[in-house]
């Protein structure tokens, strides 16, 4: 509890010297660990485990199948979410642009990525729209034509596309640009949502180990 | 929420890092290796008091008469700098009999702050 002249407690900060806060903090942290842990203090280690052995402890508890994957295959994957950033746009075209940070486009490998956009049809809409997203292609490269894919949308919700090889290079470099067509006229009167709640997204799976697998394959 | 920069005055969130090992918890909390604490500070002028995350709307109206007229009542107003999101800590450490326990802490983390 802290007594000051200030009005709340979180004005303290301009009354403080640095290093007296920071002392202050700590204690706070470490007094706020304990209380949530129901500990009156720290725990003391009569037999400290090495690191090592804790690890090996841990990959045997998720089974022999994980440790020898681990083994065999020591690259790591996850999965790396980008929210559409929407570009120039018109009634017959969506361009989503997404970015990736330097930590998936550095030398790792995308080895799948998917688009996942809502499309809200109205609602006298029966028949399934044609929906075309182009991946266009670097600026310097020699091929001029994007790279196309084609998609059935049966009605109002959430669809996902698999995206091609062009798309994956693309996330690694950092940077994706797709742009959304529809092709009949029962389509161009569909909206694709971005809004808060249904902002297009890309959902990239990502390599930790890319470049070493790239290496040695080759 | 605004993140503090420079001599801010004004209520914000200024980034706080417990580094485990400087503070010698490592070798009872195994995992993380430290914890972003952060916490709230600076000033909360009456006209920047507001109900932390409400939007523009009928309930924003009827707070700030409620305000103006604790202004005219009442001196200070009692606004403070409060975090106004937060989120869990993981961790996984050693309790005191050496088993090994993963326990969600949760509003560990401030992630925004605001005027009360």
């Amino acid at each position: 509890i802290l007594q000051t002249a200030g009005p709340c407690p979180s004005c303290w900060g301009a009354t403080f010297d640095l290093e007296s806060q920071r002392e202050l903090l700590l204690d706070l942290a470490k007094k706020s660990i304990l209380n949530k842990l129901h500990l009156s203090q720290r725990p003391t280690l009569s037999r400290p485990v090495s690191r090592a052995a804790l690890k090996t402890a841990l990959q045997r508890l998720r089974g022999p199948r994980w440790e020898t994957l681990l083994e065999h295959d020591p690259t790591q994957e996850y999965e790396v979410i980008s929210f559409a950033e929407t570009g120039l746009s018109s009634i017959n075209r969506t361009r989503l642009d997404f970015h990736f940070s330097n930590r998936t486009a550095g030398g790792r490998e995308v080895r799948q990525a998917r688009l996942v956009f809502f499309v809200h049809l109205p609602s006298n809409a029966t028949q399934t729209v044609n929906m075309q997203v182009l991946v266009p292609r670097p600026r310097g490269t020699n091929l001029t034509s994007p790279s196309q894919h084609r998609l059935q949308v049966e009605g109002s919700g959430w669809h996902q596309l698999l995206l091609g090889p062009e798309a994956q290079a693309a996330c690694g470099r950092g940077h994706l640009t797709l742009e959304l067509i529809p092709e009949s006229q029962a389509a161009h009167s569909s909206v694709i949502l971005g809004g808060f709640s249904h902002r297009p997204f890309v959902a990239a799976r990502v390599s930790a180990g890319g470049q070493h697998r790239v290496r040695r394959h080759r | 929420g605004i993140d503090c920069q420079g001599g801010s005055r004004m209520c914000c969130r200024r980034e706080f890092f417990v580094d485990f090992r400087e503070i010698g918890w490592h070798d009872w909390i195994i995992q993380p290796e430290g914890y972003a604490m952060n916490f709230c500070t600076g000033q909360c002028p009456l006209h920047v008091a507001g109900m932390p995350g409400l939007s523009a709307s009928f309930h924003t109206a009827v707070l700030n008469l409620l305000k103006a007229n604790a202004a005219a009542g009442t001196t200070g107003g009692g606004s403070c700098c409060v975090p106004t999101a937060r989120r869990p800590l993981s961790l996984l450490y050693y309790d005191r009999d050496s088993n090994i326990v993963k326990t969600d802490i949760p509003d560990m983390v401030v992630e925004a702050c605001g005027c009360s």
